[in-house]
């Protein structure tokens, strides 16, 4: 699974996902991804989200609009909210993997709860950095 | 309104960190790197963040490092499905597409979707009409395969005929 999440200069937020899904998997099965609220999500007041990993378990939790949802009725961070639910809920569930996720000020967060990451980042006048694992 | 941040991953569990060589983990980064850059400039461009993760998502999907587009695995019947979505913060417009095989860059069918028609997830045919008539380009078997996931593939049914398949998160994400 790839993704990527972005926010422009004008403020806007924009999320995107893509996946061949799973080794071996049965014909027909489809995960989180293309699942808006589960693999995808984005909403300017609030944040966009990308998640890869155990697609069941990012379906049941609808993970990314769930981050959403607890910062605009909570008013928590993107960070602590994207936190919890993947190093709390999504590990409950016996998933894993993770989310990239970007703020409507731009602060990005990149949680996970297993290794094999593969992931990139980028802040204008902060550079760019590529991390695995 | 303050600068742009762009982010990205090209999936979750793929190899255990025994399997990564020096010179495999080198490819990774300056693919990561390529994605960067092909979002950037959008972003630099005084470009929307919708059309930075399009194409940020297009460059992973011709990665074949990368389980999407070019280097999807296959299912147990030996094809490949590919999946994919977008959605734009400003007015929650989105497009998404299921179980379709052909279009070079699926993340472009999800945003076809999105771009002409009234709904946000179409599967199968129907995705691929919507894809066909927005022009995108397709591409055949041979584009798509990859031999290391061809041979993940024989690996996993290999190991479910001998009872030995185990739970292992890089299994299940591919």
């Amino acid at each position: 699974t790839v993704g990527a999440v972005a926010r422009d200069r004008n403020g806007h937020l924009a999320a995107a996902t893509s996946t061949g899904g799973m080794t071996a998997k049965r014909s027909g099965r489809v995960g989180d991804s293309p699942v808006i609220g589960a693999g995808t999500y984005a909403d300017d007041a609030t944040c966009a989200v990308s998640a890869t990993g155990d697609g069941e378990a990012f379906l049941r939790l609808c993970a990314a609009h769930e981050i959403d949802a607890r910062m605009r009725l909570t008013g928590v961070s993107l960070e602590l909210a994207a936190e919890d639910v993947i190093m709390t809920e999504l590990t409950a569930l016996n998933g894993t993997g993770g989310i990239i996720a970007v703020d409507r000020n731009g602060a990005i967060t990149t949680p996970f709860n297993c290794e094999g990451m593969y992931r990139g980042w980028s802040v204008e006048g902060d550079g760019r950095k590529t991390a695995i694992y | 309104m303050g600068g742009f941040s762009l982010a990205v991953h090209g999936g979750a569990g793929v190899l255990h960190r025994d399997q990564m060589t020096p010179e495999r983990e080198a490819d990774y980064h300056a693919a990561l790197d390529r994605v960067l850059s092909t979002g950037e400039a959008v972003l630099d461009a005084d470009g929307s963040a919708l059309d930075a993760v399009t194409q940020a998502v297009c460059a992973l999907e011709n990665e074949p490092l990368f389980n999407a587009g070019r280097g999807a695995v296959f299912t147990r019947n030996e094809q490949q499905e590919m999946d994919a979505a977008l959605m734009d913060g400003r007015n929650r417009q989105a497009g998404a597409v299921a179980g379709i095989f052909g279009p070079k860059n699926p993340v472009l069918a999800a945003r076809s979707v999105l771009e002409h028609t009234d709904h946000v997830l179409m599967i199968g045919e129907g995705a691929l009409a919507v894809a066909r008539a927005a022009g995108l380009d397709f591409e055949d078997k041979d584009y798509f395969f990859t031999q290391e996931r061809w041979d993940a593939l024989q690996e996993t049914l290999k190991m479910e005929a001998e009872g030995t398949l185990d739970d292992d998160p890089s299994r299940r994400h591919g």
